[in-house]
């Protein structure tokens, strides 16, 4: 089985699909085969790579209610080499839908227990929360890789996040570990910034990673293209950025 | 009953928090009694005005169970004029719990029918998603308050959470009505945010403020010392926005 990295943080707007996106397409730029899965009911990841949620015929929602496989429910992106299993905004009424179901934590996991072959690496974009869509992902995820803001909010979330790591570890799955904790939308003119970055290396030495992802307006202009910030820009420095967490990540 | 102010977007990072606050202190300022109710399990605008969620003895989980009244959970803040129903992480348990529950959507519309004596304006902080949390927020508003980021992604929820305005009028509010939209972290010096703030004047002229909150740093370190941006730098842009968003909300 190849590894499944859910990109999780119930803090909002630090970055998660905005990493699931250009990791992912780091990753493919090197020979990877990827699968995205889209699991946030706001289909960013899906529209940002320039899919019409709407217009998916199958999305994560059918192969978490058992109604497709995820072979069945992927489809191909602007990304070259990879695929994505589409969201859609009814997926918002599933969280509620799957707390009344059997196995309600692991319909994900059982869901990736068959990919397309050839697949090299599983990557989850999460929503904003800590509900049964993100304990699905976490159930299924072999690592968890944490995008975080250089910002006073976001680091209040880091400890409660990595307590939640240790509640899905001794219930749901044991062989969940730490990717890592990416610092994103660094503005190295700002103190906050630096300081927020003294204090999550202070207190999480082993997961921090070295590379930092720059506030880089390339990023953000990306996803209204429907493409990676690689293939928008890829001498951005947003790109460059990109490519270095990709490399880390495979060196760990 | 004084007027209930629901600061709510399913996209996360947009401001919500930042608006709750800011926008609390600028009507207090000015004479105001405000009641601030945080809705987030994430207890952002709790831990930004200085609070200790885990110390608060009453939070806002026992006004929705009914075994605490606002008056009762209501604590004072930094900010003179302004009190708060503190939130805590547990409260993230409490949306799978509301589920099984009678009346789950509009068990804080009860809580908040008798408030504090003298209150002149309640305004709750809502989590990044349209879940039971949230639907009660819209129960309860007499007007919904939509802070959008001058991003992509923000753009595209602002179509589904509109749709959801209308759904909640005809199912459990027919008296909620739409505040504005209130452009934030406007960076002047992007097209990207040119471009979205045309396209939101475009597709929503009837409900979008005039007031556009510029990101300023001394916005985002204000939390950082438990205060509003209005405490913590009286003089900064950041200030003079949320008191220009006050005045533009009260001549509406
Ligand atoms: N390094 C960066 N430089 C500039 N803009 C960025 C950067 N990273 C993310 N952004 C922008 O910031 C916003 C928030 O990022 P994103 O939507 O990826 O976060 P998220 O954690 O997925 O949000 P949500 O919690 O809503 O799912 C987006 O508009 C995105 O384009
Ligand atoms: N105008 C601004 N200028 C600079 N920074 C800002 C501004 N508005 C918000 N921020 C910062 O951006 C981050 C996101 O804002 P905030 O937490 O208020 O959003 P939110 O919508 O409440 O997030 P969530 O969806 O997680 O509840 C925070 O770290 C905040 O300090
Ligand atoms: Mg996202
Ligand atoms: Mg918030």
């Amino acid at each position: 089985l190849p590894p499944i990295i859910a990109v999780v943080n119930q803090k909002g707007g630090v970055g998660k699909t905005t990493t699931a996106i250009n990791l992912g397409a780091a990753l493919a730029e090197i020979g990877h085969s990827i699968l995205l899965v889209d699991l946030d009911p706001q289909a960013n990841s899906t529209s940002g790579l320039g899919l019409d949620p709407v217009r998916a015929r199958l999305n994560v929602y059918h192969t978490l209610i058992g109604e497709a496989t995820i072979e069945q429910a992927a489809v191909l992106t602007s990304v070259p080499g990879m695929r994505i299993v589409p969201s859609h905004i009814d997926l918002a009424g599933a969280e509620i839908e799957l707390a009344t179901m059997s196995a309600r934590e692991t319909r994900l996991r059982k869901a990736l227990a068959s990919v397309p072959e050839g697949t090299g690496c599983i990557i989850i974009d999460c929503p904003p929360s800590l509900g049964l869509l993100t304990l699905n992902a976490l159930s299924a995820a072999t690592s968890m890789l944490i995008p975080t803001q250089c910002e006073y909010f976001a680091l209040e979330g880091l400890r409660h996040l990595l307590y939640t790591h240790q509640l899905v570890r001794s219930r749901l799955n044991p062989n969940l570990g730490i990717a890592g904790i990416v610092m994103t939308q660094f503005d190295a003119r700002t103190t906050l910034s630096w300081d927020v970055l003294r204090e999550v290396r202070r207190s999480h030495p082993a997961h921090v990673l070295e590379t930092l992802i720059p506030r880089n307006v390339r990023i953000s202009e990306a996803p209204s293209h429907g493409k990676s910030v690689i293939q928008y820009d890829p001498s951005s420095r947003g790109a460059a950025a990109y490519r270095a967490l990709a490399k880390e990540l495979l060196e760990r």
